[in-house]
């Protein structure tokens, strides 16, 4: 038996948008320990990775691991009646054919509840090192999701270079190039308006822009994002869900031949 | 010109 009752439901509708546009099917790992998303774009160069742990729950109950294989575009669809202060609480048996969904609201009165048939779902998981990355900086999700946004009317690459000067977007295209550097600024006394960069060597790659604007869709989740790079490696874009869990993107670069 | 590896070249299968 699984089930898990989150007061701020709203959490849950967050990271099915943070991930709904990369990819349709996906499970959802249940453990005692947590919720676990592992899954990979159509394309396999980009792969998200998610988690919220049991301690993130006012209830939380799993007797038995199970995949949740559910698709997103029906999930979304029910989170879309979901009231923005809705309690959510999730239920499955251990056979994990279907799951039933409630929302529930103690100042309307209102409970609704669904349930949903669950798909079998055969993904290909790969094993993430836990790597030390050459650069690592934390900034706002807001600003990195306006950069990202702003930069596509250049070109349909970003380069991302990290150097002593600070962190630099940049796209290319017909119409020219865009340059956007943002230094280090720890002036602000909201912790979440400051930028951090840490650097252990220079890295500079390139992103198709069109994934670093998908991965933009988890900025509600968290005030800062926090991106993680080494030479020749996919980047890492982390926002962080409080002290409860993650929602991770990694990117594979675009090589120059 | 550029081209982008499968994160299967980078990350090992489970």
């Amino acid at each position: 038996m699984f089930e898990a009752r989150l007061a701020n439901g709203n959490i849950f509708k967050m990271i099915v948008e943070s991930i709904r546009e990369l990819v349709v099917d996906v499970n959802i790992d249940c453990s005692t320990e947590e919720l676990s998303i592992q899954c990979m774009d159509s394309a396999h160069v980009a792969l998200v990775s998610m988690s919220l742990s049991q301690s993130a729950f006012d209830h939380f109950r799993c007797d038995r691991s199970l995949s949740l294989g559910l698709n997103l575009p029906n999930v979304s669809k029910i989170f879309k009646m979901m009231g923005r202060d809705d309690t959510m609480v999730l239920k499955a048996e251990d056979s994990a054919d279907k799951l039933m969904l409630m929302f529930e609201n103690d100042k309307s009165g209102t409970i609704a509840d669904f349930e949903l048939k669950l798909m079998a779902i055969e993904a290909e998981q790969l094993g993430v090192p836990d790597t030390a990355y050459k650069c690592s900086i934390s900034m706002p999700s807001s600003e990195f999701q306006r950069i990202v946004r702003d930069l596509q009317v250049m070109g349909d690459t970003c380069k991302i270079s990290c150097t002593k000067e600070g962190l630099k977007f940049s796209a290319t295209g017909q119409i020219g190039t865009g340059n956007i550097l943002m230094r280090q600024n720890v002036a602000s006394e909201k912790e979440e308006d400051h930028v951090t960069i840490d650097m252990e060597e220079p890295v500079e790659l390139n992103f198709a822009l069109r994934y670093l604007n998908f991965f933009t869709k988890a900025t509600p989740l968290s005030p800062t994002v926090i991106l993680k790079m080494s030479p020749g490696l996919p980047i890492v874009i982390e926002y962080p869900i409080e002290q409860l869990g993650h929602v991770k993107y990694y990117l594979a670069p675009k090589m120059e031949e | 010109i550029f081209f982008q590896c499968t994160l299967r070249s980078y990350f090992q299968r489970k």
